[in-house]
């Protein structure tokens, strides 16, 4: 474990929390792409199958637990509790397209040719646009509430942090893992413009809004 | 080298 990975984990862990904390309290899930939040618990289902069966850590085991539960609590929150405050209107990207191309390319490339490897694979692969949808709707819309900006941008701090992780990993120990590299790469770089916007104008204090 | 078997990272 090195600092940039922890970082990673603290970063994701807040994203997930802010999301989580922002539907509960406004009790409204305006501005969220539900259909984001069921490819994230799709890629956490698919990554932590060996949670029971290969221990690693508490941290570990600790930190998939919460993160399984809160991403199903909040496909819950979207599409139960409060499903009268879903934009199913603006939230209309097609999601097959991810999910077939990422189980397709899990079988042709992946390190072994087994049941847990492959979905390994998957969810490394779906995570890696699963946030498209989330950005359609906010390009749709044309803004994003200003937490919801802070989340989009804890999100795409923790695969960057996971970046420098991987770099440090390569140079202290030599180890690298190809297709996990690539798609943290294409991940992080679903997020420049965005990137560019916080900075450029939440960090002002300015709205989140894109050039129409 | 490449990682296989279990994953250590989240």
């Amino acid at each position: 474990m090195n600092v940039f990975r922890f970082l990673g984990d603290l970063s994701h862990l807040v994203a997930i929390v802010i999301l989580l904390l922002k539907i509960w309290k406004t009790r409204s899930c305006s501005g969220i792409s539900g259909r984001s939040q069921i490819l994230f618990a799709i890629v956490f289902t698919t990554r932590y199958l060996d949670l029971f069966s290969n221990f690693i850590s508490v941290y570990n085991t600790s930190m998939k637990i919460v993160y399984i539960t809160c991403s199903y609590a909040t496909v819950y929150l979207i599409y139960g509790k409060f499903k009268a405050t879903y934009d199913f209107n603006h939230d209309t990207f097609r999601i097959e397209f991810l999910l077939v191309p990422s189980a397709i390319l899990a079988f042709l490339v992946n390190h072994d040719f087994s049941p847990l490897e492959i979905l390994w694979t998957f969810s490394i692969y779906l995570e890696s646009v699963a946030i498209l949808p989330q950005l359609f709707l906010v390009s749709k819309t044309g803004e994003a509430e200003t937490i919801t900006s802070h989340y989009l941008f804890a999100l795409g701090s923790y695969r960057l942090l996971y970046l420098l992780n991987w770099l440090w990993r390569y140079f202290s120990q030599g180890f690298y893992d190809l297709i996990a590299l690539l798609s943290g790469i294409l991940q992080t770089v679903l997020y420049c413009d965005f990137f560019y916007l916080y900075i450029s104008k939440v960090l002002k204090g300015k709205k989140l809004s894109l050039p129409a | 080298g490449y990682m296989t078997g279990s994953h250590d990272e989240l």
